[in-house]
């Protein structure tokens, strides 16, 4: 199965 | 006071008809540099990035003399955008402390100016810091070309798995029914620049991604004749539509990893 990342996994809020 | 005036209401038209269905509100941040818009869909998979730059030609006149936000409706302004014609000249204005946005549109001749303003929202979405990446692929190619690689792939599955590597670059999917795949080679020699699939690697890269965002980001195809796909190992693919004139359109989505 293939799981889908977020966003702010990678790009975080300053 | 913050004013702009766009040469074509169709670039304007253009990038609201690609970001409204996926992205519901947006903060316009106007400065003297420019305006960008930041925003991510409701699952936080996907942002986007918008910038246009005030000292390109597609500006015809800017004005910015302080720093504000304008929180919009995309599909209000998807629908405002419709009163103008695709040849008008569209002026944006707003007050240093807006809780409106006016939009003029002028037709080509001056026989028919129309204006229109729109309430403003406050929407409180904090900016995501997108770090400058040295991407290990960048593959540039003709943007129909990758609009339909994406239409085609998602008949057969919500996955397409990009692999970059030094003779070009595949795309894969798989799903209960069938399977696809479709490899671009570099091209050699083609004549007009816009046709050209040129692939800069770095590192090889192999990456599964969800066909109905790409399907989605793919609405902005009509924005430029060529897209550049940046890829990095576990990283989010960014989805580049050049604005002539402006600067650019970018889509940012979050990979899906193999477990």
């Amino acid at each position: 199965i293939s799981d889908q990342l977020q966003m702010l996994f990678f790009f975080l809020r300053p | 006071m913050f004013e702009a005036k766009m040469l074509q209401s169709s670039v304007l038209k253009k990038i609201i008809e690609s970001l409204k269905d996926l992205f519901a509100d947006a903060n316009f941040d106007c400065s003297s540099s420019g305006i960008t818009l930041q925003d991510m869909d409701s699952s936080h998979v996907a942002l986007c990035y918008l910038k246009l730059r005030s000292d390109e030609e597609g500006f015809e006149d800017y004005r910015c003399d302080r720093n504000i936000t304008l929180g919009v409706n995309l599909g209000l302004m998807s629908k405002i955008l419709k009163c103008a014609g695709n040849d008008d000249v569209v002026t944006l204005r707003a007050e240093d402390e807006p809780n409106i946005l006016t939009f003029i549109f002028d037709s080509k001749n001056s026989e028919r100016v129309s204006k229109y303003d729109i309430k403003l929202m406050e929407i409180d979405s904090e900016l995501l810091g997108i770090p400058d990446t040295d991407y290990s692929c960048v593959v540039k190619m003709p943007s129909h070309e990758f609009q339909r690689i994406c239409s085609n792939l998602s008949q057969l599955g919500d996955s397409v798995t990009i692999d970059c590597h030094k003779e070009g670059v595949d795309f894969k999917v798989a799903g209960e029914q069938g399977s696809g795949a479709i490899k671009l080679k570099q091209t050699t020699s083609v004549d007009k620049e816009e046709d050209q699939v040129t692939v800069q690697l770095n590192e090889p890269v192999t990456q599964s991604f969800a066909l109905k965002f790409l399907c989605a980001f793919t609405k902005a195809t009509s924005l430029s004749d060529t897209v550049n796909l940046s890829l990095t190992q576990d990283t989010p693919v960014v989805v580049e539509y050049p604005i002539a004139q402006h600067g650019y359109l970018r889509f940012y989505l979050a990979p899906k990893i193999e477990e």
